[in-house]
């Protein structure tokens, strides 16, 4: 049972634009 | 089998053999008779031509070619032999065999820069504190061993001909029985040229009185000159132990054939990448080959650090440069950030390295465990790269906290 990866599109990038990585 | 290397293969102390360095080479002499001709003496005269080559070509006790000065006039002229050896070599003595008697004052010198700057090696003279402002027959000691002497050997008029002065540059020289550590005589005896100078001959009166035409025997009372029949030098190609035999290059100059991970004319320095200890001549008991740097074949220059060198108890001071396939340290041998030890292979091979590959949200960081590969997970993430919520937890909407408990 191994868990989903994280799904980068679920993201709310407001305010953490500095962190949002370059897809 | 190489002479540089013993059985089993290990390096050891090797030395070219021991040769007359002048055979067959070329002497420039400042003074030759025949040109223009004299009844003796004609240079364009097969059987009357006394060139310098006569000097250095291969002569029997049976046939002596003799070269031979200008008949000279007056007041002692300088006349001078000037021998290029082609490379640096540990002179163990200069010889010459006059045809004529030998001058009554001398003086051989020696270059190591192939002739820019000379320096003393021997003076000869019946009268040395007057000639050469040297004492006569000197003590040598450990302070002046690296001078040139005087003495008023080798300097009798007779025999009239076929008379000898042989220097020989380790003789009575205190150091010579440790050659081997004695940088100032493995200085001494390098040469890269030979000078020889006749400075006065022996006058007529002393040759009996008889009023000798100037053409014979040498002296008269108003002229006089020289002849020498044989000019060596014996010594051997410098290699500092790292060769044992000296070969012409490319452009036909005389260079070693060095071992042991050394280059250069005197085999004087390492190869590229064989800087992991100081560079030094072999000994009889230490070849002191040149080691490569350690790199893991991860790089292909280094360069030598004399701190670490010191620190390793002298064993040890390469540092390599530009380290490849995700390596990093002194001797690429552990991954750099962002990558970690994929331990099921080498660390010298390729792929001894592997991405960290850390999730850019899940993951706090980019450098993961250089052993296992786990990057460090913020809360409530798992995973070797961080890339999913742990059991119990639950995808957020903020990359600040991308898992949250599960309520």
């Amino acid at each position: 049972d191994v868990m989903p990866t994280l799904d980068m599109a679920l993201f709310d990038w407001t305010d953490y634009e500095d962190l949002r990585p370059e897809m | 089998p190489d002479p540089c290397y013993d059985e089993k293969g290990a390096p050891r102390r090797c030395i070219p053999e021991f040769v007359n360095a002048a055979f067959g080479k070329d002497v420039h002499a400042s003074s030759t008779c025949g040109k223009p001709p004299t009844r003796h003496c004609d240079s364009s005269d097969p059987r009357k031509a006394h060139p310098a080559s006569f000097l250095t070509d291969l002569n029997t006790a049976a046939n002596m070619t003799c070269w031979r000065s200008e008949t000279l006039h007056h007041s002692p002229q300088n006349v001078t032999l000037t021998l290029s050896l082609g490379k640096k070599f540990e002179v163990i003595y200069v010889s010459l065999q006059f045809c004529s008697p030998r001058p009554e004052s001398a003086a051989i010198f020696k270059s190591m820069d192939y002739g820019k700057t000379w320096v003393p090696y021997q003076y000869y003279s019946s009268q040395c504190r007057k000639i050469y402002g040297k004492p006569n027959k000197a003590t040598v000691t450990k302070q002046n061993e690296q001078e040139a002497l005087c003495t008023d050997g080798h300097t009798d008029l007779y025999p009239l001909t076929g008379g000898l002065i042989a220097f020989s540059t380790l003789d009575g020289r205190p150091s010579a029985q440790d050659f081997d550590n004695s940088p100032v005589l493995q200085d001494w005896v390098t040469a890269t040229d030979i000078r020889v100078l006749f400075s006065r001959p022996h006058l007529f009166r002393e040759l009996g009185g008889r009023d000798h035409d100037d053409e014979d025997g040498g002296m008269s009372s108003s002229s006089y000159y020289y002849a020498v029949g044989e000019f060596q030098v014996g010594g051997r190609c410098k290699c500092n132990g790292h060769a044992s035999r000296c070969t012409k290059d490319k452009e036909g100059k005389l260079v070693c054939d060095c071992k042991h991970n050394t280059e250069g004319p005197e085999c004087d320095r390492c190869k590229p990448f064989h800087y992991d200890r100081p560079w030094q001549r072999a000994t009889a008991r230490e070849a002191n080959e040149c080691l490569a740097c350690n790199c893991n074949l991860h790089a292909r220059r280094c360069r030598f650090n004399m701190e670490l060198y010191k620190l390793s108890g002298r064993k040890s001071g390469g540092v390599c440069l530009n380290c490849r396939h995700n390596t990093a340290g002194r001797h690429c041998h552990y991954c750099k950030e962002g990558f970690y030890r994929d331990m099921s292979k080498s660390i010298t091979d390729r792929k001894a390295c592997k991405a960290c590959d850390c999730h850019p949200v899940g993951a706090a960081g980019k450098t993961c465990n250089q052993t296992t590969g786990q990057c460090p997970c913020k809360d409530g993430v798992t995973g070797l790269t961080c890339n999913r919520c742990a059991k119990g937890y639950q995808q957020s909407r903020s990359p600040v906290a991308p898992c949250i408990k599960i309520p």
